[in-house]
């Protein structure tokens, strides 16, 4: 059956991608300090920002989470 | 709210409508935006006025993947939107993305019909004589009916389909694209709506005047599900009933697909002419995300509360009402609707009552809870130690606690390092060693932490010890390590990483809590062991040093707190 054009992008790529994108990983302090965020603290904020259990992992629920349509404003003040 | 708090200098907030979806007739697009205005202006003193040229404050479009801004979207689904916070050029406006399917939320029900003759759908833009067109024109025709091109290049293959303008006709046209006009007569009966009478395929038609016989015009009225603005991968809309491996479908269906996207086939059999396309589900609800984008456009960022409009998540609700939470994030920015402003944050007066005061005639000290006075000695230097249980400010003036003993440092004339101290002589209910305190001015309360109980004394009766739970703060807490007054009766409480917002009036934590330290504090520790406001500064302690933290959340000093705070030589 001809089914979506799934991006083979792996669960890790896209998680890496969202959490950059809405602001979890490098977070420009108002210090202009810049500084880089590890994957797993990140997760716990994006898990944190969205009232989920914050494991830290990209389990299931975390990348379905991150699957569902939303707005484009990142959630950690980055946005200029 | 955003960086610096960001809103608009003005009440009267202007808004330019630039482009429009191909989702939805205009006048929805217009009222649907409207309403997503009106949300906001319900609950402040706020108003929306909509410009139709010129440069308004709130600049609307709808674009695709990349739309003129650094930020481009993505295709259908995942983003929806985006808006800028309040300000000049770019600030302030929203921008949608038209990969997705708007609606009103409900579904394909009131979508507008675009076809060609054979009923394909409008495909924007086309050209035509060399221009591009987006939505339907009335260009080259006499009658001034709007039209589309079911193709990029409408000379090419001269498919063309009639846009009916006014959303009530949801219904296809007839041969020459005429709205069906009900009712209608045909065989001396009236008809209020699309009939499939006298015709042996199924199809729904309608007459476009009131008398069949006499023009013989008539046209295709669409299904409801045909409506849905289904659309194969060239662009025809579904055609019901298909088959698809040996079972009949007379709607869209999932059956097939892994990822439960709805389909349909365009022709009565999927299989031979592999002709499908996707039937857009409820579709977003143009309303909700207009509402959530206004937000921001207004000064609001996202809220961590599922239900709150400024969550970043879309989820479709009917009855749609605005949570405490962005009610209190508009207010705290443009002040209600009516009525006073709410009180802006109280500067951090001095109390006079911080100290036991001796007439002071409230409720008896409970005879359980004071311990024997700290022997104190003189001779202790409080420049001789590297770190202190907490400092806080009581009565304007900084206290140094450690181990049973405080010091304060006087301003005025005889300023200066004074004491120590015994804890136990000034505040007996109070054990040796204080994570951390703060005084409610407002209230005339001084709020003493240590470990996972809590004291709070006006003058000199004291009622405590109590849990820290009680104030709705989890059992993981061990300590709480740092306050920091926020003004309108609000409290951060510090502990770890974390940091929790006490309502002190109704002694319990807000809502949204706990957030990280460092995600809104950024470029102090996110350990600090002592956290207070002092001066319009605040300062997060660890070991001898300080952080200094300006009213902009900027670290504008780091220093010893013997030398800078203790003015220790």
């Amino acid at each position: 059956f001809p089914g979506d054009i799934i991006k083979n992008m792996t669960d890790s790529e896209l998680a890496e991608g969202y959490l950059k994108k809405f602001g979890y990983m490098d977070t420009l302090t108002r210090s202009g300090f810049q500084s880089m965020v590890s994957t797993s603290k990140a997760l716990k904020r994006m898990q944190r920002q969205m009232g989920m259990e914050e494991t830290g992992e990209l389990d299931k629920s975390t990348l379905e989470a991150m699957k569902r349509p939303r707005c484009g404003v990142p959630d950690v003040a980055n946005y200029r | 709210t955003f960086e610096g708090d960001l809103k608009w200098d003005h009440q009267e907030v202007t808004y330019r409508i630039l482009s429009y979806t191909p989702d939805m007739a205009t006048s929805l697009v217009d009222d649907a935006f409207a309403r997503a205005f009106k949300v906001w202006s319900d609950v402040t003193p706020l108003t929306f006025n909509r410009l139709f040229d010129g440069t308004a404050d709130i600049m609307i479009s709808f674009g695709k993947i990349d739309h003129g801004d650094p930020y481009p979207f993505d295709g259908k689904d995942g983003l929806l939107a985006h808006a800028y916070p309040p300000g000049e050029g770019v600030q302030g406006d929203a921008h949608f993305d038209d990969d997705e399917y708007w609606t009103l939320g409900e579904g394909p029900a009131v979508k507008t019909l675009y076809g060609n003759a054979d009923g394909a759908m409008c495909h924007f833009p086309f050209t035509f004589e060399g221009k591009s067109y987006t939505t339907c024109t009335s260009d080259g025709r006499s009658d001034d009916l709007p039209w589309c091109s079911t193709t990029a290049d409408y000379g090419r293959d001269n498919k063309f389909g009639f846009c009916p303008s006014e959303l009530l006709y949801t219904f296809g046209g007839n041969a020459d694209g005429e709205k069906c006009v009900f009712p209608f007569v045909f065989l001396d009966k009236e008809y209020d709506s699309c009939t499939t009478e006298g015709r042996d395929d199924g199809y729904r038609w309608c007459a476009t005047t009131s008398n069949f016989d006499t023009d013989v015009k008539y046209g295709f009225c669409p299904s409801r599900e045909t409506a849905v603005i289904g659309g194969n991968s060239e662009g025809e809309s579904c055609h019901f009933p298909f088959v698809f491996l040996g079972k009949e479908y007379d709607s869209c269906t999932s059956e097939g697909r892994g990822d439960g996207k709805l389909w349909c086939g365009t022709t009565d059999s999927y299989d031979d002419d592999k002709k499908w396309g996707f039937c857009p589900d409820q579709g977003y609800s143009l309303f909700l995300v207009a509402a959530h984008e206004f937000g921001h456009a207004l000064g609001l960022e996202h809220s961590n509360i599922r239900e709150a409009l400024m969550y970043p998540m879309y989820s479709f609700v009917e009855d749609f009402s605005l949570h405490e939470d962005d009610i209190e994030g508009i207010q705290y920015l443009y002040g209600r609707k009516d009525g006073p402003d709410p009180t802006p944050p109280q500067p951090n007066t001095p109390s006079t009552t911080a100290y036991p005061d001796p007439d002071d005639t409230d409720k008896p000290t409970d005879p359980t809870t004071t311990t024997t006075a700290t022997p104190v000695d003189p001779t202790k230097d409080a420049c001789k130690m590297n770190k202190f249980d907490t400092i806080t400010v009581i009565n304007g003036e900084l206290h140094f606690f450690n181990d049973g003993l405080y010091w304060r440092m006087s301003s005025g004339r005889d300023g200066g390092l004074k004491g120590p101290f015994s804890i136990s002589e000034t505040w007996p209910a109070l054990p040796a060693v204080i994570d951390s305190a703060f005084e409610n001015t407002l209230a005339r309360k001084l709020y003493f932490f240590s470990g996972t109980r809590f004291w709070v004394y006006t003058g000199k009766s004291v009622l405590g010890p109590r849990s820290i739970e009680k104030l709705g703060l989890p059992n993981t807490v061990q300590k709480v390590e740092g306050a920091l007054q926020r003004g309108k009766g609000k409290v951060l409480l510090f502990s770890g990483e974390n940091y929790w917002r006490l309502d002190v009036k109704a002694q319990k934590i807000d809502k949204g809590y706990p957030r990280y330290t460092d995600a809104v504090f950024g470029g102090v520790p996110n350990d600090a062991h002592d956290v207070f406001q002092y001066n319009g500064h605040m300062y997060f302690c660890r070991d001898r040093f300080y952080w200094r933290m300006n009213s902009r959340r900027q670290v504008d000093r780091v220093g010893y707190v013997k030398y800078d705070l203790l003015q220790c030589t």
